[in-house]
């Protein structure tokens, strides 16, 4: 793994005193292979390296480490102040009911952390409810009010007609129900499809969601820039969800994700059951990219 | 003049950044980059062979027999598809099935998802798009009794084709590789003379897990081919040529849409030059 290349490297420049231009070059070229491996962005991995090498030359070789473990912890440190550090909880407004609305690619999770967000928001002792808003996919509707069931949360839905229509009515079926918490559950689409990224548009025009989450499969590749960049172009989306994280991808789309949106990561999802979201803790990202 | 044709390093770099970008992976990179230098060598080329040698090269390393789905008109055929949660599955069975059935092949639909809320019922809907019979149990039965009976039926009509939906799952899930291979050993005993396919279905915007997910699945299942789906977003699925690389396996369908007919077979030519445009 990327520690023991590590070590490796900075064996051949250990008791040189000062991490320099010269000794780094190996270990660069080590930490890029990694990153890359671990899916993080091209574009990212130049700029992040860029940034982890101008910390590094120059301190001096702590004595109490190997060099190899004092580089690790500068890049690990980076990371994490990358991915970490905002605002990662999901804000109410101050008018009621507040909109959470879950956009993203087909089949990266919305349908499933939609139920989880509300069974969480329940817990907290609020008065959620579910809207299907997803009219396209086959039996979309009917997963949800599965799922809705499953945790005793009421689905909202008029079946296949305008999602516009039925964001609309949402909000006044959730005033006249006393629920203070609605979470839109949107089809899947691709960034590149206009006519159903200008749906979005309009939904959020309709319903002024107090957080637009990007739900994101953590095993997705180089295209997580290109994907995140444009949803947020679109909607200014207001935080991002990692899903399908009890695999073993190593997830560095998260760190792409963040580096080019800037938009927090807010929640991990780790399983297909709706108790399986968790908090986003960026050292246990940062790890996992490491390898 | 010395017979040593030495490439352009801002070309290679280029190429090697829309390889890298096309989620080709570092290690396979370098081996496709290596080669180009190689074969530059060897070859002498003049700058203007390099692309078209890449793109050769590059074919040559997808193309392989056994590209295609061929159906034996004397026999059950079986086509299981597997894969991790949310690549479309569901929904490339359903095309599958109307591929199928178009060119007149008599086809059962199998709801091996018993497990994911609404999953029966959403290849229900992919069965009437398809107009073919659908093999269903409750939701929460055993995934494997469904197999059992979509055999027994099948081969009770005579059916030409049986389709296999089964439920998404993390290969790093043992308990669920289990199951799968419970399934697969379900159809070794009860359809020994049929021909079987399985596929993996992989998700064209996946990066590097990609490969661990063909191991896993190949080593689990045996798998004799991948889907690769949503080709009709921005990923360019690079992630296959170390997958043929280390596993073999050919690339036989290609997802690109939604819709019934967004199907297509695979076509190393067009893949390639998808990934340089
Ligand atoms: N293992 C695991 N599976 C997950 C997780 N989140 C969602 N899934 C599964 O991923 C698959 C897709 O989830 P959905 O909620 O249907 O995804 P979606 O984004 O709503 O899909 P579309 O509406 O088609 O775009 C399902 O099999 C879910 O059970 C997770 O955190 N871990
Ligand atoms: N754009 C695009 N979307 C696709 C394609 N194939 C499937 N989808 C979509 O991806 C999402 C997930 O598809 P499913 O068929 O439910 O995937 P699955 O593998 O069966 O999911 P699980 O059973 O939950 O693991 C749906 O929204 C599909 O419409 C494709 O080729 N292109
Ligand atoms: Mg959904
Ligand atoms: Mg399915």
């Amino acid at each position: 793994n990327l520690s023991d290349k590590l070590q490796d490297v900075f064996k051949k420049i250990s008791g040189k005193g000062k991490i320099s231009e010269e000794n780094i070059t190996e270990a660069i070229r080590e930490v890029r292979r990694a990153l890359l491996e671990a899916d993080v962005n091209l574009k990212v991995v130049k700029d992040f390296i860029n940034n982890v090498k101008e910390q590094a030359i120059g301190q001096e070789v702590i004595k109490s480490i190997s060099p190899g473990q004092q580089f690790i912890k500068i890049i690990s440190d980076a990371m994490i102040e990358l991915m970490g550090g905002e605002n990662q909880t999901l804000a109410t407004s101050e008018k009621s009911p507040t909109v959470y609305m879950m956009v993203g690619l087909q089949g990266s999770g919305k349908t499933t952390t939609s139920a989880k967000l509300a069974l969480n928001l329940r817990k907290q002792g609020k008065r959620p409810m579910l809207v299907a808003a997803d009219i396209y996919r086959p039996a979309a509707i009917k997963q949800l009010e599965v799922l809705g069931k499953q945790i005793n949360i009421p689905v909202f839905s008029l079946g296949q007609i305008s999602p516009v229509e039925i964001v609309t009515k949402s909000l006044v079926f959730a005033k006249e129900n006393g629920h203070d918490y609605i979470i839109l559950d949107t089809a899947g689409r691709l960034h590149i499809d206009v006519e159903l990224m200008d749906e979005l548009v309009k939904i959020k025009q309709v319903v002024n969601p107090t957080e637009i989450l990007l739900v994101v499969d953590s095993m997705i590749g180089q295209d997580a820039v290109k994907m995140s960049e444009s949803f947020n172009e679109y909607l200014n989306i207001t935080g991002v969800i990692a899903t399908k994280l009890d695999g073993d991808t190593r997830g560095g789309a998260a760190l792409s994700i963040k580096a080019v949106t800037g938009k927090p990561i807010k929640f991990m999802a780790m399983g297909e059951k709706l108790d399986a979201l968790e908090p986003f803790h960026p050292e246990r990202i940062a790890s996992r990219i490491l390898g | 003049m010395h017979g040593k044709t030495k490439i352009d390093e801002d070309l290679l770099e280029e190429i090697e950044e829309i390889l890298l970008e096309s989620d080709v992976g570092i290690q396979m990179t370098d081996k496709i980059v290596g080669k180009l230098r190689e074969l530059a060598k060897e070859n002498r080329f003049l700058p203007e062979e390099v692309m078209p040698s890449l793109f050769d090269y590059l074919k040559s390393e997808l193309s392989m027999e056994e590209e295609r789905i061929i159906v034996d008109e004397d026999r059950l055929n079986i086509i299981l598809m597997v894969g991790v949660n949310g690549t479309g599955k569901t929904t490339t069975t359903g095309k599958i099935a109307a591929k199928l059935s178009i060119s007149d092949y008599s086809v059962i639909l199998a709801a091996a998802d018993t497990f994911r809320a609404a999953a029966i019922e959403q290849l229900e809907v992919w069965s009437q798009r398809a107009n073919v019979p659908l093999i269903k149990h409750q939701e929460n039965s055993d995934s494997a009794a469904v197999v059992y009976d979509a055999i027994k039926a099948a081969n009770a009509r005579k059916t030409n084709v049986l389709l296999i939906d089964t439920a998404g799952r993390l290969h790093n899930k043992a308990h669920l590789m289990d199951e799968l291979k419970k399934i697969r050993r379900i159809i070794d005993s009860e359809a020994p003379n049929a021909k079987l396919e399985v596929l993996l279905v992989l998700d064209a915007t996946t990066g590097q897990n990609g490969l661990s997910q063909a191991m896993v699945f190949k080593e689990a299942v045996n798998l004799t081919g991948i889907v690769l789906t949503k080709l009709d977003g921005t990923a360019k699925g690079g992630v296959i040529f170390a997958i043929k690389n280390s596993l073999n396996l050919p690339i036989k369908l290609v997802g690109v849409g939604e819709g019934l007919e967004d199907l297509r077979d695979f076509q190393p030519q067009i893949f390639i030059d998808a990934l340089f445009s």
